[in-house]
This record gives structure tokens, sequence and C-alpha cells, in this order.
């Protein structure tokens, strides 16, 4: 573990509790893509497979299992709750995620580090994360107004897969040399994904004017 | 699984 890292998984975490704080306390997902949130419960799910049969650490584990709930009870409020599902932008959230998670899946068949079952899903989960933001970035697009809290949340998002690039830097120089294509450029390509988001973000903030994405 | 290939990453 080194810093980065840690700093990559907090402000993950941030950006989550940040989202359940939203959805809890405004009782409101307005703005929240539920696609995308389904498909970071696809993500957690093929990427922790080895939750139990397999140890890391107290911290691998437990951050596991909170990234898991979480992801869980947001989809959950965002479809079952009756108050939270009726803000949900149903008609605006039309992005097709199945054409993100099938060439996922396939390019994992065709591209990893080894044919088992546990590391093709694990690869898939990589390659569907980096473009998972997807349709959240197309509704922010088509919701006039962003509240801040989902802009934070959108920013956190991105900011700690960009932690996580550093880590790996890190972790090439102090450890075993190993290079890994296929986190490297999937974190690259879901990092970019965020480039114009960032540059709206840190305008607004800069200028102290509403968040406001281009069409 | 070997944990260099990041699998003992989040």
């Amino acid at each position: 573990m080194n810093v980065f890292r840690l700093a990559g998984d907090m402000t993950h975490l941030l950006s989550i509790i940040i989202l359940l704080l939203k959805i809890r306390a405004t009782k409101s997902c307005t703005g929240i893509s539920l696609k995308t949130q389904e498909l970071y419960v696809i993500v957690f799910l093929t990427r922790y497979l080895d939750l139990f049969t397999k140890y890391i650490s107290f911290y691998n584990t437990t951050m596991k299992l909170v990234f898991l709930g979480t992801s869980i009870s947001i989809v959950w409020y965002m479809r079952y709750h009756k108050v939270v599902k009726q803000t949900y932008n149903k008609d605006q959230d039309t992005f097709r995620h199945y054409f993100l998670a099938i060439p996922c899946f396939l390019l994992a068949l065709l591209i990893h580090h080894e044919f088992t079952v546990i590391e093709v899903l694990w690869t898939f989960s990589i390659y569907l994360e980096a473009v998972a933001i997807l349709p959240q970035l197309v509704l922010l697009q088509r919701s006039r107004n962003i509240d801040n809290l989902t802009g934070n949340y959108v920013f956190l998002l991105g900011a700690y897969r960009a932690l996580y690039l550093v880590n790996w830097v890190y972790r090439y120089f102090t450890e075993n040399h190993l290079v890994r294509w296929i986190p490297w450029l999937s974190g690259l390509v879901q990092t970019t994904l965020y480039a114009d988001f960032f540059y709206y973000y840190i305008k607004s903030w800069k200028n102290n004017e509403k968040l406001q994405l281009p069409a | 699984v070997d944990l260099d290939d990041y699998h003992d990453e989040l």
C-alpha cells in the first residue's frame, strides 16, 4: 500500500459517501444516472469474486464489502425507494449501458492476463469501470443545472482513478517493474473521459459560478 | 492469482 493508492481509495469512498448523503438527505437522485450506478455494481461484483476465497488484508476485505454494500444500496434507493425513485430522470437517463458492457466482456475474453474465470471477469471489471461513467456524463450534459453534491461526486470519482494512475507509476518504480497494460490503459481512458468535466468543474469553482456543461 | 497483477488493489 502506498500513499497514492490510499488517497485514491479514500477519494473513491468519499465520492460514494457524498452520493449516499445526497440521496438520503435530499431524498432525491436528480441528475444521477441509474445506468452508471448499475454498471458500478457489476464492476464490483465481477472484481471482488475472490472476496471470500482470498484474504489480502482487513482493510482490503472491509473496503470491498463497503463498496459492494454502498453501490448496491444506491441502486436499491434509485429503483425501489418510494420517494427517491420518483426523482429519477428516467426519460433523460437513456444511455444503452449494455452497449458498453458487452464489448467490454468480449474484449476481456480476447485480451487478459490469464484465461481463468476470475481473471477474465476481473479484466472485464477493469474495462467496464473505464467506461461506466459515460451514462452519467451524458445525463449531466442533458440536465440543465447540476447541483453541487452531484458535481462533487463526479469530480471525486474521476480524481480517484487519477490517483490510482500515480499509484501504478509508483509501484512500477518501487516494486517489480512489471508492465501492466490492461489496468494502465483502462485507467488512462477512464481518467481522460473526465477531462472536459474537470475543466468545467474547476472553471466553475474558480469563477464561483454554477457548474454547467455545454450541451 | 498473482498479487502483483494488482489483485491486491480495490
